[in-house]
Protein backbone atom coordinates (compact mmCIF):
# COMPACT_ATOMS: atom_id res chain seq x y z
CA UNK A 1 0.00 0.00 0.00
CA UNK A 2 1.19 3.43 -1.31
CA UNK A 3 0.70 6.76 -0.60
CA UNK A 4 -1.16 7.45 -3.63
CA UNK A 5 -3.37 4.06 -3.07
CA UNK A 6 -4.33 5.00 0.14
CA UNK A 7 -5.41 9.24 -0.87
CA UNK A 8 -7.08 7.38 -3.64
CA UNK A 9 -9.16 4.95 -1.89
CA UNK A 10 -10.08 8.10 0.98
CA UNK A 11 -11.36 10.31 -2.35
CA UNK A 12 -13.16 7.56 -3.35
CA UNK A 13 -14.46 6.43 0.26
CA UNK A 14 -14.76 11.00 0.24
CA UNK A 15 -17.26 10.75 -2.91
CA UNK A 16 -19.92 8.31 -1.46
CA UNK A 17 -20.00 9.97 2.02
CA UNK A 18 -20.55 13.53 0.24
CA UNK A 19 -23.24 11.79 -2.15
CA UNK A 20 -24.83 9.57 1.01
CA UNK A 21 -24.47 13.22 3.35
CA UNK A 22 -26.59 15.17 0.44
CA UNK A 23 -28.73 11.95 0.03
CA UNK A 24 -29.14 11.71 3.93
CA UNK A 25 -29.44 15.05 5.15
CA UNK A 26 -30.79 17.05 2.82
CA UNK A 27 -33.38 14.37 1.67
CA UNK A 28 -32.54 15.27 -2.01
CA UNK A 29 -30.86 13.52 -5.14
CA UNK A 30 -31.27 17.10 -7.09
CA UNK A 31 -28.68 16.60 -10.02
CA UNK A 32 -27.60 12.95 -9.16
CA UNK A 33 -28.16 10.49 -12.03
CA UNK A 34 -29.47 7.41 -10.87
CA UNK A 35 -28.30 5.72 -13.67
CA UNK A 36 -24.85 6.98 -12.90
CA UNK A 37 -25.17 5.07 -9.27
CA UNK A 38 -26.90 1.89 -10.55
CA UNK A 39 -23.69 1.59 -13.09
CA UNK A 40 -21.36 1.78 -9.95
CA UNK A 41 -23.64 -0.78 -7.87
CA UNK A 42 -23.25 -3.42 -10.70
CA UNK A 43 -19.52 -2.34 -11.15
CA UNK A 44 -18.72 -2.75 -7.61
CA UNK A 45 -20.72 -6.04 -7.56
CA UNK A 46 -19.21 -7.52 -10.47
CA UNK A 47 -15.31 -6.72 -8.95
CA UNK A 48 -15.91 -7.74 -5.52
CA UNK A 49 -16.72 -11.21 -6.33
CA UNK A 50 -13.96 -12.40 -4.82
CA UNK A 51 -14.71 -10.63 -1.24
CA UNK A 52 -16.15 -14.01 0.32
CA UNK A 53 -13.00 -16.34 -1.44
CA UNK A 54 -9.84 -14.10 -1.21
CA UNK A 55 -8.76 -12.63 2.14
CA UNK A 56 -6.46 -9.65 0.87
CA UNK A 57 -6.63 -8.02 4.52
CA UNK A 58 -9.06 -6.59 6.79
CA UNK A 59 -8.76 -2.69 5.27
CA UNK A 60 -9.73 -4.21 1.73
CA UNK A 61 -12.51 -6.35 2.89
CA UNK A 62 -14.08 -3.43 4.92
CA UNK A 63 -13.35 -0.82 1.73
CA UNK A 64 -15.43 -3.28 -0.48
CA UNK A 65 -18.49 -3.55 2.52
CA UNK A 66 -18.28 0.11 2.38
CA UNK A 67 -18.60 0.56 -1.41
CA UNK A 68 -21.06 -2.19 -1.98
CA UNK A 69 -23.30 -1.09 0.84
CA UNK A 70 -23.06 2.73 -0.33
CA UNK A 71 -23.99 2.39 -4.03
CA UNK A 72 -26.78 -0.05 -3.04
CA UNK A 73 -28.40 2.44 -0.65
CA UNK A 74 -28.31 5.57 -2.80
CA UNK A 75 -29.80 3.13 -5.93
CA UNK A 76 -32.23 2.53 -3.08
CA UNK A 77 -32.30 6.04 -1.50
CA UNK A 78 -33.38 7.32 -5.44
CA UNK A 79 -35.12 5.02 -5.96
CA UNK A 80 -37.61 3.88 -3.36
CA UNK A 81 -37.23 6.38 -0.42
CA UNK A 82 -40.64 8.76 -0.46
CA UNK A 83 -38.92 11.87 0.21
CA UNK A 84 -35.74 11.33 -1.90
CA UNK A 85 -37.16 10.16 -5.04
CA UNK A 86 -39.42 12.87 -5.66
CA UNK A 87 -36.29 15.09 -6.32
CA UNK A 88 -35.15 12.71 -9.20
CA UNK A 89 -35.38 13.91 -12.32
CA UNK A 90 -36.47 11.03 -14.40
CA UNK A 91 -37.18 12.72 -17.46
CA UNK A 92 -33.25 14.37 -17.95
CA UNK A 93 -31.52 11.30 -16.85
CA UNK A 94 -32.56 9.63 -20.05
CA UNK A 95 -29.18 8.00 -20.48
CA UNK A 96 -29.23 4.61 -22.05
CA UNK A 97 -26.61 2.66 -19.70
CA UNK A 98 -27.12 -0.79 -21.31
CA UNK A 99 -25.83 0.88 -24.11
CA UNK A 100 -22.61 1.16 -22.14
CA UNK A 101 -23.01 -1.91 -20.19
CA UNK A 102 -23.52 -4.02 -23.46
CA UNK A 103 -20.37 -3.13 -25.11
CA UNK A 104 -18.09 -3.50 -22.04
CA UNK A 105 -19.34 -7.17 -21.28
CA UNK A 106 -18.31 -8.19 -25.00
CA UNK A 107 -14.83 -6.30 -24.82
CA UNK A 108 -14.56 -8.04 -21.66
CA UNK A 109 -15.33 -11.66 -23.37
CA UNK A 110 -12.58 -10.86 -25.93
CA UNK A 111 -9.52 -8.72 -23.87
CA UNK A 112 -9.08 -9.97 -20.46
CA UNK A 113 -6.17 -11.54 -18.56
CA UNK A 114 -7.70 -15.40 -18.34
CA UNK A 115 -11.17 -16.71 -19.50
CA UNK A 116 -12.74 -17.21 -15.97
CA UNK A 117 -16.23 -15.86 -15.30
CA UNK A 118 -14.89 -14.26 -11.86
CA UNK A 119 -12.00 -12.72 -14.32
CA UNK A 120 -14.00 -11.83 -16.71
CA UNK A 121 -16.83 -10.39 -14.47
CA UNK A 122 -13.65 -8.09 -13.04
CA UNK A 123 -12.47 -7.18 -16.59
CA UNK A 124 -16.34 -6.42 -17.02
CA UNK A 125 -16.11 -3.88 -13.76
CA UNK A 126 -12.97 -2.15 -14.83
CA UNK A 127 -13.98 -0.86 -18.70
CA UNK A 128 -17.63 -0.37 -17.39
CA UNK A 129 -16.72 2.07 -14.29
CA UNK A 130 -14.24 3.83 -17.06
CA UNK A 131 -17.72 4.74 -18.69
CA UNK A 132 -20.14 5.24 -15.74
CA UNK A 133 -20.19 8.53 -15.24
CA UNK A 134 -20.97 9.58 -18.54
CA UNK A 135 -25.03 9.15 -17.61
CA UNK A 136 -23.63 11.92 -14.73
CA UNK A 137 -22.31 13.90 -17.09
CA UNK A 138 -24.63 14.69 -19.20
CA UNK A 139 -27.18 14.71 -16.48
CA UNK A 140 -24.89 17.69 -15.33
CA UNK A 141 -24.65 19.15 -18.24
CA UNK A 142 -28.54 19.45 -19.06
CA UNK A 143 -29.60 20.93 -15.74
CA UNK A 144 -27.86 24.49 -15.41
CA UNK A 145 -27.04 24.62 -12.02
CA UNK A 146 -25.05 22.37 -10.54
CA UNK A 147 -25.15 22.34 -6.51
CA UNK A 148 -21.82 22.49 -5.03
CA UNK A 149 -22.14 18.58 -3.36
CA UNK A 150 -22.72 17.50 -6.54
CA UNK A 151 -19.78 18.98 -7.85
CA UNK A 152 -17.76 17.55 -5.02
CA UNK A 153 -18.95 14.29 -5.59
CA UNK A 154 -17.99 14.39 -9.52
CA UNK A 155 -15.00 15.68 -8.69
CA UNK A 156 -14.10 13.31 -5.92
CA UNK A 157 -14.83 10.28 -7.85
CA UNK A 158 -12.41 11.75 -10.94
CA UNK A 159 -9.77 12.39 -8.72
CA UNK A 160 -9.65 8.84 -6.97
CA UNK A 161 -9.01 7.07 -10.12
CA UNK A 162 -6.30 9.93 -11.29
CA UNK A 163 -4.27 9.46 -7.65
CA UNK A 164 -4.88 5.43 -8.88
CA UNK A 165 -2.50 6.00 -12.00
CA UNK A 166 0.13 7.50 -9.91
CA UNK A 167 -0.17 4.55 -7.55
CA UNK A 168 0.44 2.28 -10.95
CA UNK A 169 3.45 4.04 -11.69
CA UNK A 170 4.82 3.90 -8.28
CA UNK A 171 3.81 0.02 -8.45
CA UNK A 172 5.22 -0.04 -11.52
CA UNK A 173 8.75 0.68 -10.65
CA UNK A 174 8.70 -0.53 -7.18
CA UNK A 175 7.29 -4.30 -8.04
CA UNK A 176 9.10 -6.70 -10.68
CA UNK A 177 6.33 -8.06 -12.69
CA UNK A 178 3.36 -5.68 -12.00
CA UNK A 179 2.15 -5.17 -15.32
CA UNK A 180 -1.67 -4.70 -15.97
CA UNK A 181 -2.31 -2.96 -19.14
CA UNK A 182 -5.84 -3.79 -19.04
CA UNK A 183 -6.51 -1.68 -15.15
CA UNK A 184 -4.00 1.17 -16.58
CA UNK A 185 -5.78 1.46 -19.80
CA UNK A 186 -9.36 1.77 -18.50
CA UNK A 187 -8.08 4.02 -15.39
CA UNK A 188 -6.53 6.61 -18.03
CA UNK A 189 -9.93 6.37 -20.21
CA UNK A 190 -11.65 7.02 -17.14
CA UNK A 191 -9.96 9.87 -15.90
CA UNK A 192 -9.86 11.33 -19.54
CA UNK A 193 -13.68 11.52 -19.35
CA UNK A 194 -13.30 14.06 -16.34
CA UNK A 195 -11.37 15.65 -18.46
CA UNK A 196 -13.42 19.16 -19.24
CA UNK A 197 -14.97 18.66 -15.68
CA UNK A 198 -11.76 18.76 -13.80
CA UNK A 199 -11.27 22.35 -16.13
CA UNK A 200 -14.60 23.58 -15.98
CA UNK A 201 -14.49 22.55 -12.22
CA UNK A 202 -10.96 24.16 -11.14
CA UNK A 203 -12.25 27.65 -13.49
CA UNK A 204 -15.49 28.00 -11.13
CA UNK A 205 -13.33 27.24 -8.14
CA UNK A 206 -10.70 30.13 -9.17
CA UNK A 207 -13.26 32.67 -10.48
CA UNK A 208 -15.18 31.83 -6.86
CA UNK A 209 -18.54 31.56 -9.34
CA UNK A 210 -21.21 28.90 -9.78
CA UNK A 211 -19.88 25.48 -11.46
CA UNK A 212 -21.78 25.81 -14.75
CA UNK A 213 -20.71 23.45 -17.81
CA UNK A 214 -21.29 24.46 -21.46
CA UNK A 215 -24.46 23.20 -23.15
CA UNK B 1 0.25 -15.59 -4.32
CA UNK B 2 1.17 -13.51 -7.35
CA UNK B 3 -2.46 -13.99 -8.26
CA UNK B 4 -3.68 -12.37 -5.06
CA UNK B 5 -0.47 -9.35 -5.71
CA UNK B 6 -2.70 -8.58 -9.08
CA UNK B 7 -5.96 -8.38 -6.81
CA UNK B 8 -5.19 -6.76 -3.84
CA UNK B 9 -6.29 -3.24 -5.04
CA UNK B 10 -10.42 -1.89 -4.55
Amino acid sequence: MNIFRLAGDMTHLASVLVLLLKIHTIKSCAGVSLKTQELYALVFATRYLDIVTDFISVYNTVMKLIFLGSSFSIVWYIRHHRVVRRSYDKDQDTFRHYLLMIPCMLLALFVHEKFTFKEVMWTFSLYLEAVAILPQLVLLQRTRNIDNLTGQYVFLLGAYRGLYIFNWIYRYFTEPHFVHWITWIAGVVQTLLYADFFYYYFESWKNNVRLQLPA
Amino acid sequence: CYQKNSKDEL
